[in-house]
């Protein structure tokens, strides 16, 4: 059970 | 003292462009918990202060944590520090440990 494969992709915001 | 505090770097970026001029990815609940650079604009106050890179990771901004922000929290903590009146500068502190 791997905690990372079940952790949405983040967005990305330009600042 | 955590993990990452021997490998970070304080940078102060003056606000010398109209724009910040960095994307971020990553915040908390995300496969990137902490918010990455991920792009560096030119002619932007980060490109010009020369010393933000891409895949640096932000761990505060302006003594301002970022640990268990989600990504639009941090978002609006980095663009409120760029549009201060109070300060001309940002400090970010950065690692590039991942």
């Amino acid at each position: 059970r791997e905690k990372r494969l079940t952790l949405p992709p983040s967005e990305i915001t330009l600042l | 003292p955590g993990l990452l505090e021997p490998t970070s770097t304080l940078i102060r970026v003056p606000k010398s462009a109209s724009t910040l001029g960095i994307a971020i990815e990553g915040g908390a609940k995300t496969r990137q918990p902490l918010p990455r650079i991920v792009t560096i604009q030119r002619g932007g106050s980060a490109h010009n202060c020369g010393q933000l890179k891409v895949g640096q990771v932000i761990l505060e901004v302006n003594g301002i944590s970022l640990q268990g922000r989600e990504h639009r929290e941090a978002a609006r903590i980095i663009a409120e520090a760029f549009k201060t009146k109070e300060k001309d500068y940002i400090d970010f502190l950065v690692t590039e440990l991942n």
